[in-house]
């Protein structure tokens, strides 16, 4: 699901 | 965060510092014998602008927006010195990779290979697969001219350098955390892999004090 995605890198 | 992405994210902040350093020092992008490919900081305005489409939908620390934004800002200034300050002496004679092509191949594949369709997903990923591309028109230009300044060089092996350390950060989070990002990881390796033949001639001839003259 696309909220689930996060991208916590720079 | 652990180590290595710390030293990376800095030797990033370096790299641009350094270019900076070299575009005030010599009043001029095209310096000496050695130039600054506007294509290539122009890609990564766009790379920024593309990838930090959440800066104010999402906060994840003050290190992470504060970095964002200096990415951007730092980028477009980069663009903007380019483009009006220091056009004249911006010879788009030498500049002359095809960056359209590079730009349309990152687009089209960040349509087909996504985790989401989604329009700040498809931009996202798109940024990711321009980025590792996005040194090509520097390193063309470098080719083409077949000599680099020093300062040059330290902007590329910052630049390389930090990278190189998202790999080992990759394998890093891989162990300790299982972390798991295809699209990044195989366009990071890409990335990573186009420094090659620049980060053997540096260490053969730069850091020895030679000139960094191609074969």
């Amino acid at each position: 699901v696309a909220e689930d995605i996060e991208h916590d890198e720079l | 965060m652990n180590l290595f992405r710390l030293v990376a994210d800095l030797m990033h902040l370096v790299s641009i510092f350094i270019l900076l350093l070299k575009m005030q020092k010599t009043r001029s992008v095209a310096g000496r014998c050695s130039r600054i490919s506007f294509k290539t900081q122009a890609l990564y305005a766009t790379v920024f602008l593309t990838r930090y489409t959440d800066l104010f939908a999402n906060f994840q620390s003050l290190y992470n927006t504060t970095m964002k934004v200096f990415f951007i800002a730092s980028s477009l200034y980069i663009v903007f010195l380019m483009k009006f300050k220091f056009k004249a002496t911006n010879d788009p004679r030498l500049d002359t990779f095809k960056a359209q092509y590079v730009v349309g191949g990152a687009a089209a594949l960040a349509l087909i290979v996504n985790y989401a369709f989604t329009v700040q997903e498809v931009l996202w990923t798109f940024s990711i697969y321009l980025e590792a591309v996005a040194i090509l028109p520097q390193l063309f230009m470098l080719t083409k001219t077949g000599e680099a300044e020093v300062i040059t060089t330290h902007y590329l092996f910052a630049l390389g350098t930090y990278r190189g350390l998202y790999l080992v950060n990759w394998i890093y989070r891989y162990w300790t955390e299982y972390y798991v990002d295809w699209i990044v990881w195989i366009a990071g390796a890409v990335q990573t892999g186009l420094y090659c033949d620049f980060f053997y001639i540096y260490f053969t001839k730069v850091l020895k004090g030679a000139k960094f003259e191609l074969p």
